[in-house]
């Protein structure tokens, strides 16, 4: 709650008109960029443990009746999206991008991926291989990138079929990574 | 050493050998249509005097209306997949862009991305954007009200008084929060954006908006500073996006074009929230 209250109370500040039109002085702008960063990181807690818990519950209802504790993500915003930056896709050879559907309709959506090579299998919640395409991040945009992100490439699929208010997880993974190599793709047993 | 098309079904652009968008077919129509990137230089006033501002935080105010081209050649590269084709642009060194279109989509994208503004000429600069096609417009345009009805604008012209404009091109700016479109019997072109910005139709067919500036001179209205943002001393870089729309006025098979803006519309500007999530423990069959 404190969280929400937190972004409530930006959210009213930035009502203001200065906030509105960016008659604001500098320094200002740069508390209300520092706010709506802070709020937007707290509520994104509330948001992964909303689609933690709706995950364990659709994972509880399907296969047992005692709840599961082994299926807690860390489900990350990457808020410089828009510059082409993701930590987590661009450091992890294997990851999971979950598609949140605010609309009260079904939606699709051609989704970009920061990733620092260009192999990868995208497979959606029904295990079946999305097509992809690979395209290297232009150049222009490499000159501001933040040096220490590695994607060199954006990986690029078709999100279709989000459910109204819904969600919907595919899996990314980097092909001939060495974690493949040496855990081959078969069912290991639960432990 | 000859015309560049990119495109799916329902859309192609057609770029001219020196790198310009110099056509697009949609909806059964071609029409030639440019696209390019252009500055005004912001007015130097003394603020003293009431008519005689600088261009500043509140007001845009070229000087004597004069507009530079930032490019008479674009380098390009282009890429062809199956899910997206791309012509990548670069206007100079602080203008480049990204168009493209998705194989399933009736309008392109146009993703943009400016500065640092160099100010080293001691001028101030407003960037724009300028979309030109031969729709017969008559001087009236539309522009969205915060993404609600759109509002009909006539050049030069208000509804409830007669209008003497003495900045011709300020004068004829208008806030466009997620839509400006224009069109004739004929023909119909609306740009969506993904930000509030200003935006004008100056010629017949024509549409500009404004995507980043630049300033040195504060314009006296209250603020107290001049519109020059910084970051470790360098001029702020803006990257956005514009969705391009080109059909025919009138509705084509039961679906009009507004129609189609007004569904990309919801889903531009309420996209899906993303959330990564690591998943080194765990294979595609474990995960599934």
């Amino acid at each position: 709650e404190a969280h929400l209250t937190f972004m409530r109370e930006t959210l009213g500040i930035m009502q203001h008109h200065d906030a509105i039109t960016g008659t604001e002085k500098q320094k200002v702008a740069l508390d209300y960029a520092k706010r709506m960063s802070v709020g937007v990181r707290a509520c994104a807690t509330n948001t992964r443990n909303v689609l933690n818990q709706l995950s364990v519950k659709s994972e509880t209802s399907s296969r047992t009746s005692e709840p599961r504790t082994d299926y807690i993500f860390d489900f990350k915003i990457c808020p410089l999206l828009n510059i082409t930056s993701c930590p987590v896709s661009e450091s992890n050879d294997r990851f999971a991008l979950t598609l949140y559907n605010p609309l009260a309709h079904f939606t699709d959506e051609y989704v970009r991926v920061p990733v620092p090579h260009y192999d990868y299998k995208v497979i959606d919640n029904n295990g079946a291989a999305m097509d992809i395409q690979i395209l290297p991040v232009p150049h222009s945009v490499m000159k501001i990138k933040n040096k220490s992100l590695k994607a060199e490439y954006e990986l690029v699929f078709f999100a279709t079929n989000l459910p109204p208010m819904g969600y919907r997880t595919y899996y990314i993974e980097k092909l001939n990574s060495s974690e493949n190599l040496c855990r081959p793709n078969v069912s290991p047993k639960k432990t | 050493s000859s015309l560049t098309v990119i495109g799916n079904e329902h859309i192609k652009l057609g770029f001219d050998t020196n790198g310009f968008l110099s056509e697009v077919t949609a909806d059964g129509l071609t029409q030639i249509i440019s696209q390019e990137f252009l500055y005004y230089e912001g007015a130097k006033g003394n603020n003293e005097e009431f008519l005689n501002r600088s261009s500043g935080a509140y007001i845009f105010r070229p000087n004597q209306n004069k507009i530079h081209f930032v490019a008479t050649q674009v380098e390009i590269e282009v890429y062809r997949g199956e899910l997206v084709q791309e012509v990548r642009q670069k206007f100079n060194d602080w203008i480049s862009q990204v168009v493209r279109v998705y194989r399933t989509r009736s309008y392109a994208e146009f993703e943009w991305l400016v500065g640092p503004i160099p100010v080293d000429d001691n001028v101030g600069k407003e960037v724009i954007t300028r979309f030109t096609s031969g729709i017969e417009s008559a001087g009236t345009f539309y522009t969205d009200s915060n993404g609600r009805e759109m509002i009909k604008r006539r050049r030069n012209q208000r509804d409830t008084w007669n209008l003497k404009l003495n900045e011709e091109v300020s004068g004829n700016y208008y806030p466009v929060t997620t839509k400006i479109a224009l069109e004739d019997g004929t023909a119909r072109m609306a740009i969506l954006t993904d930000r509030a910005q200003g935006g004008s139709s100056l010629q017949d067919g024509a549409i500009e908006l404004m995507v980043h500036r630049r300033l040195l001179h504060d314009d006296a209205f209250g603020v107290g500073e001049a519109l020059n943002e910084t970051e470790h001393g360098e001029g702020l870089i803006a990257r956005g996006k514009h969705f391009f729309f080109f059909g025919q006025s009138g509705n084509r098979s039961g679906v009009s074009l507004k129609a189609s803006e007004r569904i990309a519309q919801l889903g531009k500007l309420l996209p899906a929230w993303k959330f990564f999530s690591n998943m080194k423990s765990y294979n595609s069959e474990e995960w599934l």
